[in-house]
């Protein structure tokens, strides 16, 4: 089973293995140059000798062999050298944690936690609403109590300067006035009757 | 395969702020 | 600890020279043997040049990979995070696979703030609300009064006033 190595990819931006697959690319393509090119020189030197006996055949087949051993020692070498990588540079540790992840190990809440979460949120959101409603109710009624209070005691106000005229043409309390008003009108009726009464 | 992991694991590092991104201007709009 | 960087020039220096051992100027010769028995000292120095060119080679890729992945800084910074978490033994938390799952511990102390601070309005804006209901019972008490008063003082004025046409029904007889 291959090890997708996701996390090492999450932090490098690419995955171990294709790093490697670059690098071994790349070395077997050096090494496959450079046995061409001492292919090359050897062969331009067998050209400058006269009457040599080795022919280009012969130097490809010699070619061939060094190379069949290079690469195979090559491609062994490279496992070890891969693995060696792959476990100890190109690998992100088991404990350690990415700096972006830091907040997993923070907090962990199962789904159920979140539901109840955004269920509590919305919640406090409705009784937010709620009691911002409840306050714009009380300050009208606030206001309107300002507005009815202000009428009440308009009216309050009336009746003081009625009695405050009244008091100002000499009847201090309007009731007893009233009262030493009707008193004295009957006296005046019993003074007339007196009157009358003498008078016949 | 190489790809696919590549693609993953770069959505898997940029995504979360991303969408933390988006969460809190959500967040910030239901409070405005 | 060697760093990351060390560790990497390391092994490639060991890769190569074990490829060079391997690849001797023995075996050069024995697969080369023509041509070497007939210019064994040009096969020598076609050998050095081979072992030269192919470490050259090799190392310059190895720098040229670090240059382009800025390689040498990305390793040095997983050194820095290895030496960061190296008190913690346990595993560390991996991506589960279940991108909604992971999206989770990111996001919660947004909403565990959101909630705090909706808790905190909430809670104030009630205790603003109690005292708006206070000063509300308290107008509506005070209104009472004041409508209370107001019907007195009317009750009081409607009796004057019918003691006052009763006075100038006896007046006007």
């Amino acid at each position: 089973s291959v090890d997708p190595m996701t996390y090492e990819a999450q932090f490098f931006g690419f995955t171990p293995q294709t790093c490697m697959l670059r690098i071994y690319i790349a070395f077997q393509d050096y090494l496959f140059e450079v046995m061409q090119a001492v292919e090359q020189v050897i062969l331009k030197k067998l050209d400058g000798i006269p009457e040599c006996e080795i022919s280009p055949v012969q130097i490809r087949k010699c070619t061939e062999k060094f190379l069949c051993f290079m690469k195979g020692r090559f491609d062994k070498l490279f496992g070890k050298m891969e693995q060696l990588f792959l476990q100890l540079i190109l690998r992100i540790p088991p404990n350690i944690l990415l700096p972006e992840d830091k907040s997993q190990e923070v907090l962990t809440y199962s789904a159920e936690e979140f539901q109840l979460l955004h269920k509590e949120i919305e919640q406090l959101q409705e009784k937010y609403k709620t009691e911002l409603c409840t306050k714009q109710a009380f300050l009208a009624e606030l206001e309107e109590q300002k507005i009815v209070q202000a009428k009440l005691k308009k009216t309050l106000t009336v009746f003081d300067e009625l009695e405050n005229a009244g008091r100002e043409n000499g009847t201090s309390d309007f009731r007893e006035s009233l009262v030493f008003l009707v008193q004295n009108s009957r006296k005046l009726q019993n003074i007339r009757e007196n009157v009358e009464k003498e008078g016949k | 395969f190489d790809e696919i992991i590549v693609d993953i694991a770069t959505k898997r590092k940029q995504y979360p702020r991303k969408i933390l991104e988006c969460v809190i201007k959500i967040i910030k709009a239901k409070r405005e | 600890a060697l760093s990351r960087v060390k560790l990497l020039d390391t092994m490639v220096d060991t890769f190569l020279q074990k490829l060079v051992a391997a690849g001797s100027y023995q075996r050069f010769t024995e697969c080369f043997k023509c041509f070497s028995q007939l210019q064994s000292e040009m096969s020598q120095r076609i050998y050095d040049k081979f072992v030269t060119q192919l470490q050259t080679s090799i190392l310059e890729e190895i720098a040229e990979i670090k240059a382009e992945g800025n390689l040498e800084a990305v390793l040095n910074a997983l050194d820095a995070l290895v030496e960061e978490g190296k008190d913690r033994q346990e595993p560390a938390w991996r991506p589960s696979g279940d991108p909604e799952k992971d999206l989770r511990s990111p996001l919660l102390p947004y909403f565990l703030q959101q909630r705090d601070t909706l808790r905190r309005r909430v809670q104030r804006q009630e205790a603003e609300n109690r005292q708006l209901a206070e000063q509300v019972l308290n107008g509506r008490r005070q209104v009472e009064e004041l409508q209370l008063q107001c019907r007195a003082r009317w009750q009081a004025w409607q009796a004057l006033h019918r003691e006052q046409k009763e006075l100038l029904a006896v007046l006007r007889e």
